[in-house]
C-alpha cells in the first residue's frame, strides 16, 4: 500500500512537471509529501513558479495560475492511467485568452496520447473554436433541457442567448 | 470499451428522452447558464454507480427525477442508458462476447435503484466494478465537476493526497 | 444585538427579493433563518426559482445561477448601507453573455442609487465594453506589474498577451 | 469621503511607485492571468488594516513585500498610501478639517507595520475605525475576494449569517 503510494506519487510527479512546462511554455513545478513521514497520512503540496517567478505554494499563485496548475495535476493522474471518457466542466473559466488557447493545445497533446474522448463544458469563445464538434443545450421550454448539434455561428448566438 | 452513447430519460431537466452522441476527439457542450448541461456530466456519473446523493446536487436520490414545470407534472421515474462499444472485445469476460454493452440505471420515486447491464439485472457493485476495470467510473479523476477544481485548490493538504490514491 | 440582527435580515431580504428579480428578469427568491430559533446562531439558507423553475436552495442550482444569486446578496447587503468603494474581483467569469449584460446592467442601477466608485477586475469583453475607463494591468518585466491607462481595442490585445 | 487614489511601492508585485486613480462610476482593470490585478486589491484591503494575512495570501505579512525576481533584488520595505476627497467634509471630527486625508501603511522586513494619517503616526484601531466610519474597510462586503463567491455559495449556512451581521 505504502509502496504503491510512493510509486504513484513518482509517477505523477513526473508527469506533473512536464505538463506545467508545457502549460506555462517553461517555469518550474513539483508535489511534495509534507506533515507526515507515512505517506499515507501525508498531505500533498505543490510548489511551483512560472516562468520568472519565484516558487511559492500553490496558494500564493494567481487564481489563473492556480487553475492552470491543477488542470496539471489533474492531467498527470489521469496519463498514469488514462480513461476511456473524460468530461471537464468549465475547468476554463478563470482562464485568460492565450491560457486557453494553451489548455487547448494540452488537450490535443492529450488525443495523441490515448484513446480517450473528450466531453468540454465551456462558455468560452476560444474553446468552442478548437473542438471538432459542438452539442448546444437549450430550453426552449422552461426547465426542459434539449440537446442539438451545432456549428460555430449557431453555437455564438446560442452563449448570447437567454 | 469505448463511450458511445449516453441516453437520458427523466433525469434531472432532460424529462425527453435524449441521447448524447460521444463520438472520438473533442466534443464541445455549449448553452446558457441553468440549460443543463451539468446535469449531463452528473447522469454519466450516475449511471456509473454514484451513490451519494450529495455529490449530485441533491437532497436524496429521488431529486435526480424531472420535477416539473409550470407547464409539466413531475415524473415518478428516471432512467440513464450508457453505451459502451465493445469491438476491441476488452470488457471483463462475462460481458466480453457482446460487440456493444449497455449498462441502465432506473430510479423510481421512494422505490430505489435498479441497475441492468445488457438487460440483465445487476447490482450498483456490477456496475461499479464494470466501470473501474475500464479505468473509469463515477469518482474517475478525468471527470472534473464545476468548481472541483477550485475545490482541489483550497483543500487541505491531506484531502489533496486522495487524488494520488486514485492513481495508486 | 437580536433585534438589530432580524431588522437586517429584513432589510435585505427585500433588498435581495428586488435585485434577484432584476438579474434573473423574474422568478424569485428569498432569505430564511434555519437550524436555530435564536437569529444569532441561526445559519443563513438562500431559496430560488429563475423564471419557470422550481424554488430550490441555492446548491442546487447551476453554477451561473448560484453566482449570480449570490451577486444579489451581496448587493443586497450593499444597499443597506452603500460604501464609497466596491471591488469585485471576477466575479463574472461563470456568467453566460447574456447573464454578463444583466451583471452590468445592475451595476449601472447601482451607480444611480450612491455615489460608490466601483473596481471592476474582469476577463470578459463584454463587461469591459461597459466600463466608463479601463486600467490595464501588465508585466512587461517579468514579475513586475505596470499600470497603464487603456483604450477598450488595446484592452483586447492585453487580454490576450502573455 | 471619496476615495481618489491608492499608491503602491515594493507591494507584491508592484515594486515600482504605481498609481491608481479611483474615478466616479465604473472602472475596469483588465489583464492577464498571474500580472498583478488581484494584488490590487490585496493592497487596499492592507492599507485599511487587513490584520490576517491568511487573507492576503500570504504565510507570514512580510510576504507582502516585492520578493524579487531573477533580475532584481528582494526589497526590505513596501508601502501603499490610498488619498481620500475630503471636500465633502464627512470625516471623523479628529480629520475633519482637512480637504484630502492620505492614509498610509508602510511594513519593514521583520519590523511590522507603521500606520499614519495625514503625516501623524496612527495606530491600526485607528485606521480601522475611520474607514468603518465611513462604511467601508478591509472586511467590507462591498470588496468582493476572487473566489468569495464561491466560498458564499458553498458555505455552511452558520458561516453565511456573518455576511447580515455585516448589515447589522
Ligand atoms: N430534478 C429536476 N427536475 C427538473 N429540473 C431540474 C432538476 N434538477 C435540476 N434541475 C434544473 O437543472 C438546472 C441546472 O442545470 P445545470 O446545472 O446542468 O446547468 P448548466 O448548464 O451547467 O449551467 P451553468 O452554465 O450555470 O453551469 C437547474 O436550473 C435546475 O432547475
Ligand atoms: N511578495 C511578492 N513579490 C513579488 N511578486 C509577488 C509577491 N506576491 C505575489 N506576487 C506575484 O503576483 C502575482 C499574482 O498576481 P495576481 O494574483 O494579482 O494576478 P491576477 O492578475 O489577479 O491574475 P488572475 O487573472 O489569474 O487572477 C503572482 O504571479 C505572484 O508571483
Ligand atoms: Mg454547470
Ligand atoms: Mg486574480
Amino acid at each position: 500500500g505504502r509502496k504503491r503510494l510512493l510509486e504513484a506519487f513518482d509517477r505523477v510527479n513526473e508527469n506533473f512537471g512536464e505538463l506545467f512546462v508545457k502549460l506555462f511554455d517553461g517555469g518550474r513545478a513539483r508535489l511534495e509529501l509534507i506533515e507526515s513521514d507515512d505517506p499515507l497520512s501525508a498531505g500533498l503540496e505543490i510548489i511551483a513558479n512560472p516562468p520568472g517567478k519565484r516558487p511559492t505554494t500553490l496558494s500564493l499563485l494567481s487564481g489563473g495560475e492556480q487553475a492552470l496548475t491543477a488542470m496539471a495535476l489533474i492531467f498527470a493522474v489521469f496519463l498514469t492511467n488514462p480513461s476511456p471518457i473524460c468530461v471537464l466542466d468549465e475547468v476554463d473559466a478563470p482562464l485568460d485568452d492565450h491560457n486557453v488557447e494553451r489548455f487547448c493545445n494540452m488537450l490535443d497533446a492529450m488525443l495523441e496520447k490515448s484513446e480517450t474522448r473528450f466531453l468540454i463544458i465551456t462558455h468560452h469563445a476560444l474553446t468552442m473554436a478548437r473542438m471538432n464538434r459542438l452539442f448546444g443545450v437549450t430550453m426552449m421550454e422552461r426547465g426542459v433541457s434539449q440537446l442539438v448539434s451545432v456549428d460555430l455561428e449557431t453555437a455564438e448566438r446560442l452563449r448570447e442567448a437567454s | 470499451m469505448k463511450f458511445a452513447r449516453l441516453r437520458l430519460s427523466g433525469f434531472k431537466s432532460f424529462v425527453e428522452p435524449t441521447d448524447l452522441e460521444i463520438k472520438p476527439g473533442l466534443t464541445g457542450v455549449v448553452g446558457p447558464n441553468g440549460c443543463g448541461k451539468s446535469n449531463l456530466l452528473e447522469a454519466l456519473r450516475w449511471v456509473m454507480g454514484e451513490s451519494s446523493y450529495k455529490s449530485m446536487r441533491a437532497t436524496g436520490m429521488d431529486d435526480v427525477i424531472f420535477s416539473g414545470t409550470k407547464s409539466r407534472p413531475s415524473r415518478n421515474t428516471a432512467e440513464v442508458v450508457v453505451t459502451m462499444d465493445n469491438s476491441d472485445h476488452s470488457a471483463p469476460p462475462m460481458y466480453n462476447a457482446e460487440e456493444t454493452i449497455e449498462i441502465s440505471r432506473r430510479i423510481e420515486r421512494e422505490a430505489g435503484s435498479a441497475y441492468r447491464i445488457n438487460g440483465k439485472d445487476a447490482r450498483a457493485r456490477d456496475v461499479q466494478l464494470l466501470f473501474a476495470d475500464a479505468s473509469t467510473g463515477a469518482r474517475s479523476p478525468a471527470l472534473v465537476r464545476q468548481g472541483q477544481i477550485s475545490e482541489l485548490i483550497s483543500a487541505k493538504p491531506q484531502n489533496r493526497r486522495k487524488i494520488l490514491e486514485e492513481a495508486a
